[in-house]
């Protein structure tokens, strides 16, 4: 067990191992929305936690409140000034969320097994992991910040690629038969993930 | 509480599950 003593926070792989199942859709469009929340607002306040490429399930943690945040990973922390440096860029970081959410909602599936997802959050997905087949004029760059002067009506309609965490949380809501109800919406989902798992948790440590 | 049901199909080549581990 890896788990000891009540906490207040589980990782996204605490959470698989628990159900030894995946996640559900709402839990994805869910934690997507609730990370991508932490690390704009992150990044607004202007001290970025370093973050290394390549993120893992055990970094994504799932808070009391319904909170979702991306903790560093811990090796790295020793090597303070030359991380700080290294640190993804937000396409990068998103990359990874959308490989590990898509890892999350495969989880226990053979290999040659596929899930069926949803058309809207395949797509979430694919635009995340930049796995969108290019149709011509795709031409996203990690380094273009090409924001300017977007028509804010028009990205939410159809965003054909998404560049910063604010474009995941948009998809998000666009999900939503309310858009503004995406906040409290999806921190209700995860913190109701987080009460679930919590109470398997305690059972499973009884019975144990 | 359950979690929701969820259909498997075969795992395709052109599929977002081949598309993500071409990633990985």
């Amino acid at each position: 067990g890896e788990a000891e003593g009540p906490r207040d926070a589980l990782s996204l792989e605490d959470i698989l191992r628990l159900y030894n199942q995946p996640i559900n859709e709402e839990q994805a469009w869910a934690v997507c929305f609730q990370c991508c929340g932490f690390l704009s607002t992150e990044d607004a306040r202007g001290r970025r936690a370093p973050r290394p490429r390549a993120l893992s399930a055990a970094q994504i943690r799932l808070w009391r409140d319904g909170a979702v945040t991306l903790a560093p990973t811990g090796e790295s922390l020793h090597d303070a000034g030359k991380l700080e440096y290294s640190r993804s860029t937000e396409t990068e970081v998103i990359e990874s969320l959308g490989i590990i959410i898509y890892k999350a909602l495969d989880y226990g599936l053979k290999e040659n097994e596929e899930r069926e997802l949803s058309p809207p959050l395949e797509k979430l997905i694919d635009l995340m992991a930049n796995t969108v087949e290019a149709d011509g004029s795709n031409d996203e760059g990690y380094e273009a910040a090409n924001e300017g002067m977007e028509d804010e009506d028009d990205e939410k309609r159809k965003i054909s690629a998404i560049r910063s965490y604010r474009d995941v949380m948009k998809l998000c809501a666009a999900h939503l038969p309310t858009e503004s109800e995406a906040p409290n919406h999806y921190q209700a989902v995860c913190r109701a993930l987080f009460a679930e798992t919590m109470e398997l948790y305690t059972f499973l440590t009884k019975i144990k | 509480k359950g979690k929701s049901l969820y259909k498997i199909k075969p795992r395709h080549d052109s599929g977002i599950k081949a598309k993500i581990s071409m990633k990985t």
